[in-house]
């Protein structure tokens, strides 16, 4: 599937509209609303495709290590310092681990992969 | 990630972005996809945030992530991230310190979230995302409301170490491109998205720049690869944004 990068394709001009299909839906959210409530809407919509997607994650630590232990001792760890998390981003987490039933420090783990992956 | 800011010949300024997300995190052998991209992919939704009735600012999310990566508070700045990665300041003293109590630095994506729902300006904007601490490096790109505004601020984890102004960019003014690698140097030879996209935007050139030949930049291999999970177009003056959901079918780089 590799085509190196000195092997590009022409630019291009005809790509533009792209499909509607392709054209990623609007939710609102209220800062007004309590953090806790205020992503209710917008998870409930991408509860699954949220949890098929850490649970793709999971499956790669574990394929990686060898074990589920790894990726789990890291979630309940973080579980522990999702205390720390300023608001009103904690209170937001929380209220998105309620409605999808995904555990706290794997939403966690999920708000802060850009530093994660980087590590 | 690639991101554009680029001014029309009639001082319209743009902002246009690809997120690309999932290197090294599982390989479909059958679909030839990287797993993780194909799952972000159904996540991606827009959102506007509203304070009394109004649009505070709207932004691009992995739904179940609240930080910013992409967005845009109408009249006043667009903001995009790009990943840095850089060996004498990674994330990895940062977290430890922030798991040890010393809590001085910022979460990225936590940071950008203030910097949307406070800045009211572009030079406000640009101050505190060149000044506050943070606990891993990164590529902002910040855009303004009038001619000649916008940047990219190259981060460490203490300070901002480059501020790439459109005014003192050499040879092309008009638009400004960001990469995942420091623009004073070149780029990792077997990742190199900056010179095809360059040679785009200079072939399609400043008159015909907007939406349409950005969007066509954007949507170009190697700019466009199987990483790629949507492309966002804004425009600051007007509040125009959309966002398009991105796939690169065969023959397509896997970076």
């Amino acid at each position: 599937a590799f085509v190196p990068a000195q092997f590009t394709q022409e630019c291009r001009s005809d790509t533009y509209p792209p499909p509607s299909s392709s054209e990623v839906e609007w939710f609102d959210v209220s800062l007004d609303e309590a953090p806790i409530i205020r992503w209710r809407h917008v998870v409930a919509r991408r509860q699954s495709q949220i949890r098929d997607l850490l649970l793709q994650f999971k499956n790669f630590i574990r394929q990686l290590t060898g074990s589920s232990v790894y990726f789990n001792l890291v979630a309940r760890s973080l579980t522990l310092i999702a205390p720390t998390v300023p608001q009103p981003y904690q209170d937001e987490m929380v209220g998105i681990s309620t409605v999808t039933g995904i555990p706290l420090g794997e939403i966690l783990l999920y708000n802060i992969f850009y530093e994660a992956t980087n590590l | 990630c690639t991101s554009v800011l680029a001014e029309d010949s009639k001082g319209v300024l743009y902002h246009a972005r690809n997120l690309d997300f999932g290197l090294f995190f599982g390989w479909d052998k059958a679909k030839k996809t990287w797993l993780v991209t194909e799952y972000l992919r159904p996540t991606i939704v827009n959102i506007r945030f509203k304070k009394s009735g109004q649009t505070v600012f709207m932004s691009t999310h992995f739904a179940g992530y609240v930080g910013i990566l992409t967005a845009l508070k109408p009249g006043r700045f667009s903001l995009t991230v790009n990943s840095r990665n850089s060996l004498d300041g990674s994330s990895t003293l940062g977290i430890i310190e922030w798991i040890l109590g010393k809590r001085d630095a910022v979460w990225m994506g936590f940071l950008t979230r203030r910097v949307m729902e406070t800045a009211d300006s572009y030079a406000q904007a640009k101050q505190m995302l060149t000044g506050t601490k943070m606990l891993a490096p990164a590529y902002f790109i910040l855009g303004g409301n009038s001619t000649m505004q916008g940047c990219i601020i190259t981060r460490s984890r203490n300070a901002a170490i480059d501020v790439w102004e459109r005014s003192a960019a050499a040879n092309h003014t008009w638009y400004l491109l960001q990469t995942n690698y420091d623009h004073w140097k070149p780029p990792f030879v077997l990742d190199d998205r900056r010179t095809p996209g360059n040679k785009c935007m200079m072939a399609k050139g400043q008159a015909s720049m907007g939406f349409k030949e950005i969007f066509n930049v954007l949507s170009s291999i190697p700019v466009l690869n199987k990483l790629t999970t949507y492309t966002a177009l804004m425009r600051v003056d007007t509040g125009e944004y959309h966002s398009y959901r991105q796939t690169c079918k065969d023959p397509c780089p896997i970076w």
